[in-house]
């Protein structure tokens, strides 16, 4: 069991603090608007509403053995620079950021933040791969070469075994499961002789290169 | 090639937008605030200052045929909403709005947005989950049942075989794929004499019931 600190209920906040919960960490929120604390003191292990730039108030409650400190506090440089520096003061190991724009991820990096997290960003390019790849269920990227796509299963599969099919030799790519969409159940490493059925998606690895030329 | 209509240009709007210009795309973007239309209108194939909530003005520019309209118009309900309404009668197929919380989805679900994109709450599992399994480098849930991992290689695996460890026996888990953490290079699905080394990653999939359980 881990303990956390996130400082601003931002929606981001909010649901970071939530889901450590959720998943078994302690978690301290503070925030300066009492609305924000109030709504979620349920559902954390500690909730303070405090100033976080005030440095003599956060050294009260934020120790240097957290696990780390997750910020979203708005788009105030000023407010996430002076925290972060009373955080580092404190001790504090890891201090993590959400940051919309890198001119602030930057910034905050070069006085002490270890990491900066850009959602909006990471959101908009799932979805431009999601509208990209029309039968594209997931993406995934492992690394600037090779990734992880979920594709619904083309008509033409079905009916059809893996070896009749030869996808890795004629596509390059590695059928690593397949999901039936109905019931979600998986059939992992399909063998050569597995034959495609309706309604069922597969999960693919190979190099980006090659998954962007897939065509059935 | 598609055609794609932006509509609110917070920072989702715009990561979207460019994004799905570099994916090759055309890309409309609307914004009332002429700074933010003036500091994409290079990297859009179109760019318009006007507010969408103007039925007469928004259907001059989005016609029915376009691929899908994409809302990231900030807080207020009733320019999302009236903009949505515009876009129904316009008779646009795909209505994709950035929300921040339930209600704001479900109202706008409810008078016919067809894609909710809740990425400040996604964000925040995808960090809440990296935060929770130190050596998880990604995690890509499947299905409610399984899930997707790579996780650093344990110190105790190095110099040993994938038969040697019995992975798939005593964890539950199959191994899909080795990343070289420094060159990035990948081998998939290593075979039973694939043996570890420094600096490495494995790509596992299995059920999160098990994952959840690997203890090395
Ligand atoms: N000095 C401060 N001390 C404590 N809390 C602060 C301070 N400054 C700002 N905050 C809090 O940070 C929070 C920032 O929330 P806001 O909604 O502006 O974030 P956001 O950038 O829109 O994030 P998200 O996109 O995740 O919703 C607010 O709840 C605000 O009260
Ligand atoms: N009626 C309207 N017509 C056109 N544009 C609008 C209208 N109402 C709001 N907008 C635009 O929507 C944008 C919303 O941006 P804002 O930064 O508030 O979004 P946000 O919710 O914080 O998004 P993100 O978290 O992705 O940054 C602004 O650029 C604003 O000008």
């Amino acid at each position: 069991m881990k303990y956390f600190v996130v400082i601003g209920l931002g929606t981001f906040g909010q649901n970071t603090a939530i889901e450590l919960e959720n998943l078994g960490h302690q978690v301290l929120v503070i925030d300066q608007d009492e609305k924000r604390v109030t709504a979620i003191k349920d559902l954390a292990t500690e909730s303070i509403i405090a100033d976080a730039t005030d440095k003599k108030v956060l050294s009260e409650f934020v120790n240097k053995n957290v696990d780390a400190v997750i910020l979203n506090m708005g788009d105030n440089l000023e407010a996430n620079a002076l925290t972060t520096l009373n955080l580092i003061s404190i001790g504090v190991k890891r201090i993590i950021i959400k940051a919309k724009n890198d001119a602030f991820g930057k910034i905050l990096t070069a006085i002490g933040a270890t990491d900066i997290i850009y959602s909006e960003r990471e959101g908009a390019k799932r979805l431009a791969q999601k509208l990209h790849t029309p039968n594209l269920i997931e993406h995934i990227p492992l690394s600037p070469e090779y990734e992880i796509v979920e594709l619904a299963v083309p008509d033409k599969f079905i009916g059809k075994t893996l070896d009749e099919l030869k996808i890795r030799n004629k596509y390059k790519v590695v059928v690593i499961a397949v999901k039936d969409i109905l019931s979600n159940e998986f059939h992992l490493i399909p063998g050569a002789d597995f034959e495609f059925c309706q309604n069922s998606a597969m999960i693919i690895i190979g190099k980006t290169f090659d998954i962007d030329r897939l065509s059935f």
